[in-house]
């Protein structure tokens, strides 16, 4: 399988909402996603990098059309989290996602799509991962011209794949 | 499948490399994973949250036998990425995770996780997704607590995955 990447795919219609300072104890991250849960907020990609200071950021996307009901159930429980906590979010965001499953034992994957979108002067604002798949944010205006960046960088019209790219 | 969770897995021996400060423009990323692409590493989680004035932060982990090399290899470009960019690592992390193909569909899979490992007073340093799989960083002596926490939380010893947890 000299194909790591069988499948790109996009979710257009996705809004991010960050939370900057958190208490970076345990715990933290239960009170907030508690409070989403409570509104049968569907959630999709969650990032956390590691904090300093005693204090870290997680950001999580949703679809756009639910940024409301989270901003209302989040703001809520601000307050309760400490008082250097602030909220940043944004309407204006998509992921785009290459799949494979060959892609754990190969390496320089990331970098082909790092690549693909470095050339196509795109740039990432968050990357999550897992073995079988790679997930960047990116505007939403540059949305279709990352997942074209990727199509190409990866020969996709001659691949088709065997694991759903959701 | 009321079951979203069908399998639990643990990295023990995962390092951890925290670029800070990075110009957050296209083809930085590129440059970062180019560097560490010439050495061979088997890069896994890669995590980037969102910036904040035009700076982004990336961690990334490696099988903890490549730390060094993986050092070596980016302290080399360090210099061309920016003055005041900043690297931190750790070789005491591991990494536990949660699998499941119902994840998609169900709200609070993640709370579940999160509720688990609080209660077990274990502190996240990392969190990445995908559809069917979360992934958190922990302390190594912690690394066991929480796998057993997860497991506990979702009756793991009566599921068996159809989807390999690696
Ligand atoms: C920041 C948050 O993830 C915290 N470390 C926790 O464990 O909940
Ligand atoms: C920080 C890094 O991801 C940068 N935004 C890039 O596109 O490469």
């Amino acid at each position: 399988d000299d194909q790591p990447v069988c499948g790109a795919a996009i979710t257009r219609d996705e809004a991010r909402i960050t939370l900057i300072g958190l208490p970076d104890v345990p715990g933290t991250s239960l009170v907030v996603f508690d409070a989403i849960a409570e509104q049968n907020v569907t959630v999709d990609m969650i990032v956390q990098n590691v904090g300093e200071n005693s204090e870290a950021d997680i950001s999580f996307t949703v679809p756009r059309n639910e940024l409301d009901v989270t901003l209302i159930a989040v703001n809520k429980v601000l307050p309760s989290l400490g008082e250097n906590v602030r909220l940043t979010h944004s309407d204006d965001v998509s992921k785009v996602s290459v799949v494979g499953l060959g892609m754990a034992r190969q390496h320089g994957v990331a970098n082909r799509m790092f690549k693909a979108l470095s050339d196509a002067m795109i740039n990432i604002q968050m990357i999550t991962t897992s073995e079988i798949k790679i997930s960047v944010l990116v505007e939403r205006a540059q949305a279709m011209d990352a997942l074209r960046a990727v199509h190409r960088a990866f020969s996709l019209e001659k691949v088709t794949c065997n694991v759903v790219p959701t």
